[in-house]
């Protein structure tokens, strides 16, 4: 037995597996999980699918926890897939929106690197692969993506902490989220991925210092998005690109998913701006969540009205 | 295996004003284990960034040292590492 879950704590990878598991159970009608791939270590790589009453629509990809130690990150995740499940029905918007879109969401992407960060080192970023001719583990899963990829040099030493891996996807998690997907991409319209810390809200590129043709629209969004995320606790977050706002970054996912097609895509660095780091503690997880939905439910209304 | 203690680790805040300190830094992380919490890592540091690094207990003295020989503004935001990581389970099991 795991022991409990909670929405109020951080919980270790046994937990969240069983947590999902508890899911699906609840929610038949509404939450499937399906296995998208294993890990390094073989983990199993577990998206929840949520979906309102009609099955064919669109769909927004959501993941959480690419980098161990953003612990915040994943309990974001479970809370969206808890007040998804506890409002539908209840909440207008958020019965319009399950009723109109699918959400898949990836609770843990880096799980070996996750369950690392709980057994062995707390500030672990990386996965858990071996790198040839090097006693340096790991593979930063989010320079590992196949766009940019090799444009910086400094991403191409194993014991670095960016290191983007001997090849583009060359890590499984990687593959197996970008098989995943490019196999629904005729229905994924946006695609959002939560790190932490620093509280920004980001949008392409961070290969270049270029602007994607949307970025007035991707700057819209984020504006107003973080407005509404300021609203209940006034947490102060900045947006903008990626390459100006925080650092060019090369091999991500947020670049390489909007150069697949997915024209809206953000990445969440949610609390805080360093008092605690990476060490955000548990009292703050609520707040961080609830706060955080409000931006991500206007971004969903936002792609359900703007995109065909 | 026994896991990591941050035993007396210290997360330090820099905010670089030029080209110059952003090199210092760089040449600390040679000589010192700066584990970068912002950015990612050294390679993204520059001037007039705000950068946050741990550093352990054995080394904070001769970094600290560093910086104020090179009027180098710093904050400690985090004087234990440890204690914080023990800190963060603030909330009882509901």
């Amino acid at each position: 037995n795991p022991g409990r879950h909670s929405y109020a704590k951080y919980n270790n990878w046994n937990k969240i597996v069983a947590w999902t598991e508890k899911m699906v159970h609840k929610h038949p009608k509404m939450v499937s999980r399906i296995k998208i791939g294993t890990t390094v270590e073989d983990n199993p790589l577990y998206v929840l699918k949520i979906a309102g009453k009609d099955k064919r629509r669109k769909a927004i990809f959501m993941d959480c926890g690419i980098h161990a130690r953003e612990w915040i990150s994943p309990a974001f995740c479970q809370w969206f897939v808890y007040q998804a499940t506890k409002t539908y029905g209840k909440n207008k918007i958020m019965t319009k929106l399950l009723d109109r879109m699918n959400f898949y969401v990836l609770p843990v992407f880096n799980v070996d690197g996750y369950i690392w960060s709980w057994t062995q080192n707390r500030m672990w970023r990386k996965n858990r692969s071996r790198n040839q001719n090097s006693k340096c583990i790991g593979t930063d899963l989010n320079r590992n993506f196949n766009v940019s990829w090799n444009s910086f040099p400094n991403t191409n030493d194993p014991c670095q902490e960016i290191y983007r891996g001997p090849a583009p996807e060359s890590e499984k998690e990687t593959k197996a989220v970008s098989d995943f997907i490019r196999s629904h991409l005729k229905s994924i319209k946006a695609y959002i991925t939560f790190h932490s810390y620093s509280q920004m809200l980001l949008f392409p590129y961070g290969y270049t210092s270029e602007l994607p043709p949307n970025h007035k629209n991707l700057a819209k969004v984020a504006k107003i998005a973080t407005d509404v995320l300021s609203t209940p606790y006034e947490t102060h977050y900045t947006y903008g690109p990626i390459a100006s706002t925080i650092y060019p970054t090369s091999g991500s996912s947020l670049d390489w998913a909007y150069n697949l097609g997915i024209k809206h895509t953000f990445a969440f660095e949610l609390r805080d701006k360093g008092r605690f780091g990476f060490l955000l503690p548990e009292s703050q997880i609520k707040p961080t969540c609830k706060e955080t939905m409000l931006a991500v439910k206007f971004i969903v209304k936002y792609i359900l009205k703007h995109t065909s | 295996i026994a896991p990591v203690r941050f035993d007396g680790d210290k997360v330090l805040r820099v905010k670089l004003q030029d080209e110059k300190q952003a090199n210092i830094i760089k040449d600390l992380a040679k000589t010192s284990q700066l584990d970068f919490w912002y950015p990612d890592t050294t390679h993204h540091v520059a001037a007039n960034m705000t950068v946050d690094f741990q550093i352990s207990a054995k080394e904070s003295q001769f970094v600290q040292s560093a910086l104020d020989q090179n009027q180098m503004h710093y904050e400690i935001l985090i004087h234990d590492v440890q204690e914080e990581v023990e800190k963060q389970f603030d909330v009882k099991e509901d």
